[in-house]
């Protein structure tokens, strides 16, 4: 419930006087989702695939991790939606660990790298913030997931 | 230099002391309609000038990178339960590189917009280029970032922003003589194909046994899962999925109770 306590001290005058933020007075209250505009949201792409295919062609790092005890976009879905890139394996599908525990299981393809994050809901950092910081690291060094 | 020590944040009501040095405000990206964007910077705890950028945007669509990214997931600081100030989190992504939060599109959070129609008609496609126009702007701001490493982060319906603004540099860079240095974008439960994504969410839901064979088949034969909208008869098997089969859950996180 923690966007609870944002929604508190965002609104704060004195906070948002030290962020330099809603300097124009904004005629709403800060809120951490705008309801107005996802229930008026224009546009959306059916599918990111074709944007995933040229980016991986323009040779871009692409990582993608899902918490597995999420149910609103399940790790299911992700790789479902995945497997419709048809990568070729690069390091078959493998356990990885973070400070002794299995932190989820990963598999590298050519172009792109999938994680699942082992307990972990739908903000993988709020659930798991260990496992998200190995995440980061391995990400920027473009290296897999730790084995042990 | 000047516009960027005034967005320097001295300090925030609250907070423990630190050593990194902050910043947010406002950089305009449509002068005509008057929308800007709100950005947070905190830079890494360590040698900022030797690290990269990363960007990070939540998804919703609708909702603030300050809320959840920032302040619940890989931010610096977490707000305490009165709201009166903030703790560290020790498990920060500013232990490792210079973080920018990103509220877009306008609408969201302290984002804003001085023409109200653009909150009834804003999608993937002006979000995408209203987030170039931010990173380009902002980098004029901080040009000691220009020629850093950039890398998009995100979650949720930010599977679409986040590759989305990846292709709009990646376009941009292709004529620019300021290219922005983008390496890559990492990216969790996100949203990406609207057919595959919704097969998957129903298949989860029945092998993780939230609901019954009966509501799994129905689901499957009914549900067209390609359309932004689907029949009714497909709507209220998934409203009585979630309400009479899932129950009283969070479906965020499925071995917990809700946030009341």
């Amino acid at each position: 419930c923690t966007e609870k306590y944002a929604e508190i001290y965002y609104n704060r005058p004195d906070v948002q006087k030290a962020m330099h933020a809603n300097t124009t007075r904004i005629p709403y209250k800060w809120t951490a989702c705008s309801e107005t505009l996802n229930r008026n949201w224009n546009d959306t792409d059916d599918s990111i695939l074709p944007i995933y295919r040229e980016l991986i062609a323009a040779g871009l790092r692409i990582w993608v991790f899902s918490g597995d005890v999420d149910s609103v976009v399940p790790v299911t879905a992700t790789r479902y939606s995945l497997a419709q890139l048809k990568l070729s394996v690069t390091t078959p599908w493998y356990p990885w660990y973070v400070k002794n525990q299995v932190g989820g299981w990963s598999e590298v393809y050519k172009g792109l790298t999938f994680a699942t994050v082992r307990g972990a809901g739908h903000e993988v950092p709020l659930f798991k913030p260990r496992a998200a910081l190995q995440l980061l690291r391995s990400f920027l060094r473009g290296e897999p997931l730790p084995k042990s | 230099a000047a516009t960027a020590e005034a967005d320097r944040i001295v300090s925030l009501p609250g907070q423990p002391k630190v050593a990194f040095r902050q910043y947010s405000g406002y950089v305009t990206v449509d002068e005509t309609a008057g929308r800007a964007l709100f950005y947070w910077l905190t830079e890494a705890q360590s040698q900022p000038l030797s690290k990269p950028l990363v960007v990070w945007l939540n998804g919703g669509p609708g909702c603030s990178s300050v809320a959840y990214g920032a302040s619940e997931e890989i931010g610096p600081f977490r707000i305490n339960k009165t709201a009166s100030g903030l703790y560290l989190n020790k498990f920060s992504w500013n232990t490792e590189v210079n973080l920018l939060f990103l509220e877009t599109p306008a609408g969201v959070g302290f984002s804003y917009t001085n023409r109200s129609s653009d909150l009834l008609d804003t999608g993937d496609h002006r979000t995408a280029k209203d987030s170039l126009q931010f990173l380009i702007r902002w980098m004029d701001r901080f040009p000691s970032y220009k020629g850093r490493d950039v890398y998009l982060t995100g979650e949720s319906y930010a599977g679409h922003y986040v590759p989305q603004l990846a292709r709009e540099i990646v376009h941009y860079n292709a004529h620019s003589k300021n290219p922005i240095k983008i390496k890559g974008f990492m990216v969790g439960n996100a949203v990406t194909d609207n057919y595959h994504d919704n097969l998957g969410t129903v298949t989860y839901w029945w092998s993780h046994a939230m609901i019954s064979d009966k509501t799994y088949r129905q689901l499957v034969n009914t549900c067209n899962f390609r359309q932004q909208k689907e029949s009714n008869e497909c709507e209220s098997l998934y409203y009585y999925a979630m309400d009479q089969e899932f129950g009283n859950i969070d479906q965020y996180n499925i071995y917990a109770p809700p946030c009341n």
